[in-house]
């Protein structure tokens, strides 16, 4: 049970847009068309974020652990809306 | 738990299935949703109903890939489904190109995913409760599924306590293979709750077999009528029995110290006893306990303090390296009265009135609370 279909999440670029569609990173920073730098710490920071929310050792590290917990199967749904309003709309 | 920020302002809400899933019935899946819904009625004042026509405060839809919301589903794995909080609308889809199941082991069980969003559509985000039924993921089937207190505080939050009294259906019975709702009693099965043997036939229903007589059981005990007469109902077949299964072919055997009886359905196949040494070569008489593992076909017996693996395809079909210890299956008890790979995917293993359930995924006896082993007169006979 629980065992991921597809490993999707393997680097430090697939894990920013998964931090990005579940809400731990800002998507005004992300976004490959804002040419934004995207400090360490920053990237640290929202794995660190939700490595507490998964209830992992909060290491800051894309770490084993960290990536099996980002290819479990999931609910969509954003897990923390920090960035500005949840922008759902229904249909 | 964590509260989104909006609620709805009425408690009768509607729903509606707006596009069923490809691979299950209608009907299973309306029974499924209407159970993920009762979740949440359970703890609050909130009721649901499902209406066919008109405006709901709910619609669900199973869909794949872009769906018109602009959140398009990523295919098998990933993400589940998703839902809307009251205020963007309360609507819950879900990625139809999951392996959705209903009280399976296997694939992604929906009644648990359904229950989830619709806490979302109820108005709480994700918990960081690990337990709670809000977190965002999936944890596989959990065939006696409890609602966390923490799912509780924070849909109480929003919408308050069940005035009246509450019902006790916040534990949703483990509907075909294990705890029971508890409807038509076992009878003597309820005096003392140890059987020769249990079988599932290849109609899917599942008989116990203890002494003289048999019951057939039903998803809330045992089924009216019975006990009826092993000798009245199935032709030749003796009482006491020692262990049963039924083969990917749809015959059920029964074993009894050296013999063992091949049925069709209630029927009884010509030529049959035969002698276990002959049509199961490696396996001793008189074992305690017999199943097929859906998982490889191949047919697990199991005697005193040891276990042997028969592999018709094969010649031998024991291989040498058998018997081995039970106590390879972590958990499990020796000197076992029979045993079962239930529909659900699950291998529940019967001695002395109790039952222990077996994953074989994790390949350990399991963990739940209540613990395992459990009464079988309770959770199996409706006692």
């Amino acid at each position: 049970s629980g065992v991921p279909v597809k490993y999707q999440i393997s680097g430090t670029t697939s894990a920013l847009v998964y931090l990005t569609k579940f809400g731990y990173m800002d998507p005004a920073v992300t976004n490959p068309q804002s040419g934004a730098l995207i400090s360490g710490d920053n990237v640290r920071k929202s794995i660190m974020e939700f490595q507490a929310f998964a209830g992992l050792n909060q290491t800051g590290d894309l770490d084993k652990l960290t990536l099996e917990m980002m290819n479990m199967p999931r609910c969509g749904v954003k897990d923390k809306v920090g960035f500005g309003a949840d922008a759902r709309k229904k249909r | 738990y964590a509260l989104q920020g909006s609620r709805w302002r009425v408690k009768e809400l509607t729903y509606r299935i707006t596009k069923y899933p490809k691979g299950l019935h209608k009907n299973d899946v309306d029974r499924e949703i209407e159970a993920a819904f009762k979740v949440w009625a359970d703890v609050t004042d909130l009721s649901f109903s499902t209406v066919n026509s008109g405006k709901v405060h709910i619609e669900i839809r199973f869909e794949k890939g872009e769906h018109g919301d602009g959140d398009p589903f990523d295919g098998p794995g990933g993400t589940l489904a998703h839902a809307y909080f009251p205020i963007y609308g309360g609507d819950a889809h879900f990625d139809d190109t999951e392996a959705w199941t209903i009280n399976n082991i296997r694939g992604t069980n929906l009644f648990q995913v359904a229950a989830h969003e619709f806490g979302h559509s109820l108005g709480l985000s994700h918990s960081d409760v690990q337990s709670a039924l809000m977190a965002p993921f999936y944890r596989g089937y959990e065939p006696n599924f409890i609602i966390d207190n923490d799912d509780i505080q924070g849909i109480q939050a929003l919408y308050g306590q069940k005035p009246a009294r509450p019902t006790p259906a916040t534990q949703r019975p483990e509907t075909g293979g294990g705890p029971r709702g508890g409807g038509a009693s076992g009878g003597s099965l309820c005096r003392d709750a140890s059987i020769d043997a249990i079988v599932t036939m290849s109609d899917k229903e599942t008989y116990v077999f203890k002494g003289t007589e048999y019951w057939k059981l039903t998803d809330d005990g045992v089924a009216q009528g019975y006990p009826k007469s092993i000798s009245a109902d199935w032709q030749g077949l003796p009482s006491n029995l020692d262990a049963a299964f039924t083969w990917t072919n749809g015959k059920t055997y029964f074993f009894k110290g050296g013999e063992y009886w091949r049925y069709t359905d209630l029927v009884r196949d010509t030529g049959y006893p035969k002698s276990i040494e002959k049509g199961f070569a490696g396996i001793p008489n008189n074992i305690d306990a017999a199943f097929v593992w859906s998982g490889n076909g191949k047919i697990y017996f199991f005697k005193g303090t040891h276990y042997w693996r028969f592999d018709p395809t094969q010649r031998p079909p024991v291989k040498e390296s058998y018997p081995k210890d039970i106590s390879n299956w972590e958990g499990l008890p020796n000197n076992l009265d029979d045993a079962l790979q239930y529909s659900n995917g699950y291998t529940y293993f019967f001695k002395d009135g109790e039952y222990w359930r077996f994953n074989d995924r994790a390949f350990r006896t399991d963990t739940a609370s209540p613990e395992f082993p459990r009464p079988a007169g309770y959770w199996w006979f409706g006692c």
